[in-house]
């Protein structure tokens, strides 16, 4: 990378890797200690049988839940609050839910394609109820395709970061800055990514997952606005105010 | 940050 040491880009890394660890909402040892507590059938059959504002608003809350550890990452991220306060809303508006998606993985049981909800592992049948079994299993095969990736904790903390730090995103004010910040970010994780995969291609494949991302988020917009039209008391009284800023 | 209080209010707030 031209015009960026070696020391720069391991200082970043650091630097990126901590946040994760410290924001990552469960740590690796906990999450092993959940894998296979799952949600029973009386739990399942429990969730299928709640309407469908309940169970809307509980997925709600448990995504707005996720975004504030997100938020948090992003604030100890050194670069990232380097940029103008425009600029960090913005960045955290559009990128907040696809590292939401992207922390899934770790909490995603490939094995038996459950993840974890409200304490234990259950599978797309539980979320039938919400009435969008495409975002959902989309979800889900989302997660699943980055499971298979095998990613270390620091390579999802890199990817994280890459994922929110996007110039792709409209309105910013300083783009150049956020460029050379995200550039850094994908130098630091390809260096990476090279000392653990024996795939060559694994940073590509990482990145043509982001337009399923970008996808993902689109969807559960759409889904949220059909949502809204049918139980708008529900979105305005029961929802998180942080859930409706964003998405509303 | 006028359409987004909260967002701006959680970048202001010392670290939880």
């Amino acid at each position: 990378a031209p015009g960026v040491s070696m020391g720069e880009l391991d200082r970043i890394a650091q630097n990126i890797i901590k946040s994760h660890l410290e924001t990552c909402q469960y740590t690796a040892e906990e999450l092993q200690q959940l894998a296979w507590q799952t949600h029973s059938y009386e739990e399942v059959k429990m969730y299928q049988s709640k309407s469908r504002e309940v169970l809307w608003q509980q997925c709600a809350i448990q995504i707005t839940h996720a975004i504030q550890y997100v938020v948090e990452f992003a604030k100890r991220i050194t670069g990232f609050m380097e940029l103008c306060q425009n600029d960090q809303i913005l960045l955290l508006k559009s990128g907040c839910l696809e590292v939401v998606l992207v922390r899934m993985c770790r909490a995603f049981n490939p094995l038996n394609n459950t993840v974890l909800f409200e304490g234990k592992y259950g599978g797309m049948q539980m979320f039938k109820a919400l009435g969008c079994d495409d975002l959902v299993s989309a979800v889900f095969d989302f997660a699943k395709s980055l499971c298979s990736l095998q990613l270390t904790e620091e390579e999802i903390a890199l990817f994280s970061a890459a994922v929110l730090i996007s110039t792709d995103r409209p309105w910013l004010m300083e783009p150049r800055k956020v460029q050379k910040l995200q550039e850094k970010i994908y130098f630091a994780l390809q260096h990476i990514m090279q000392k653990n995969h024996m795939d060559e291609d694994a940073l590509a494949k990482l990145i043509g997952r982001i337009p399923t991302l970008a996808a993902l988020c689109t969807l559960h917009t759409e889904e949220l606005q059909a949502f809204q039209q049918l139980h708008p008391e529900t979105v305005n009284v029961l929802f998180p105010p942080l859930y409706k800023e964003l998405f509303n | 940050k006028e359409k987004h209080k909260i967002l701006h209010r959680l970048l202001q707030n010392s670290t939880s």
